[in-house]
């Protein structure tokens, strides 16, 4: 996955991200993509969370999946996950479940849960940076006022580092992949480092939806694992989602 | 400094609105209501995307039964996995429970395709 969280001049806030999945789960010879990754894009929706007929929150999920990798709550914030690989994964954190260790949060569980319930960017950042957790993961959050959006990398039972945008020291964006930012990604799938050269080429004076979906459209930043791309605006709480395909020549990752 | 990347591009312009070779569609939205009991919120989802959502897990379960092909993986999930239903906290219990009845998929698998994240950050 790709997250980006940017602030243009006038100290607005867009949120936007790939969502890439189906690594090794199964090569279509034929039509030169992975299986689950085709298969997953007819069960991407858009969903409107609404109680008393008003809108709580909204996200971009597969029908089936009750937690949420994407989405915003108006005016409040905007969430997205990405994947974090560790040695210390969700395994552990399933078996400790099994042995009946249950003071984590199922990862999904956590993010519809702040979501649903965190009235601030300040409580959905401190929701997410100290719940306990049962596999690692990255969450980037974005606010509604300047200065609001950070990625906060997790273990499943500690904070490792929080990234928070900085705009007097230069930092109008953050951008996640799948890789801790004080390390540099696999060089087989450094996504990272397009990302910011087309962010640093946009500017932040050019910022917007629109341009932050060129980065996204830009290989191998799209790659062959993307199964679409969310835009989230926090003011008016909108999202688009559009379903996303990579031509050949085409990174598999 | 960018590593060669015979996939790489330069950065792309003006793509938005989407359109052409890198957009496959939109999207369908769909409400959710918090007001309904648990059980029945993602019913008209589940009528509407169940065949997609079977062809997903179907999917899966056939790479399981590669790497396992005594099907006794698949058969865990069937069987075993579905107890863990009843250690997840309210709401999520009685949605996931909901989707099962709703798709027709048996509950185990609507389980295992909702902590796939977990299973699969190793």
């Amino acid at each position: 996955c790709t997250s980006i969280v940017a602030e243009d001049k006038t100290g607005k806030l867009y949120h936007a991200r790939n969502l890439d999945f189906g690594l090794f789960l199964g090569w279509d010879v034929k039509n030169n993509s992975w299986t689950v990754t085709r298969e997953l894009k007819p069960i991407v929706v858009n969903l409107d969370f609404q109680r008393n007929n008003k809108t709580v929150f909204k996200s971009t999920n597969f029908a089936g999946y009750i937690g949420m990798v994407s989405g915003v709550k108006p005016d409040t914030f905007t969430l997205t996950m990405n994947e974090r690989f560790s040695l210390d994964g969700g395994y552990i954190g399933i078996f400790e479940w099994f042995l009946g260790r249950r003071d984590g949060m199922w990862m999904g569980f956590l993010t519809r849960t702040v979501l649903e319930n965190a009235t601030s960017y300040q409580d959905a950042k401190e929701k997410l940076s100290k719940t306990r957790l049962l596999a690692p993961a990255y969450f980037i959050l974005g606010g509604k006022n300047s200065g609001e959006g950070c990625v906060i990398t997790r273990s499943r039972t500690a904070t490792l580092d929080i990234w928070d945008l900085d705009i007097k020291k230069g930092t109008w964006y953050v951008v996640e992949t799948n890789y801790d930012r004080w390390k540099p990604p696999l060089i087989l799938d450094n996504r990272r480092t397009p990302a910011m050269k087309c962010l640093n080429q946009t500017q932040q004076e050019n910022i917007s939806l629109p341009t932050i979906y060129d980065v996204l459209s830009t290989k191998p930043v799209l790659n062959k694992l993307t199964v679409c791309t969310t835009l989230m605006e926090v003011h008016n709480g909108n999202t688009e989602s559009y379903l996303r395909e990579c031509p050949d020549p085409c990174s598999p990752w | 400094v960018l590593a060669p990347d015979p996939y790489g591009e330069d950065c792309r312009s003006k793509t938005y609105p989407p359109s052409g070779p890198t957009f496959q569609g939109h999207v369908p939205t769909y409400v959710i209501n918090l007001d309904l009991p648990p059980s029945k919120r993602w019913d008209q989802l589940m009528h509407d995307k169940k065949t997609e959502l079977k062809t997903v897990i179907q999917n899966i379960k056939d790479i399981a039964n590669t790497f396992f092909p005594s099907g006794k993986v698949v058969d865990i999930v069937d069987h075993k996995i579905v107890h863990l239903i009843s250690s997840f906290p309210y709401p999520f219990n009685e949605e996931l429970q909901g989707i099962a009845n709703a798709s027709g998929i048996p509950l185990g698998e609507i389980v295992i395709f909702n902590i796939f994240y977990e299973i699969f950050t190793v």
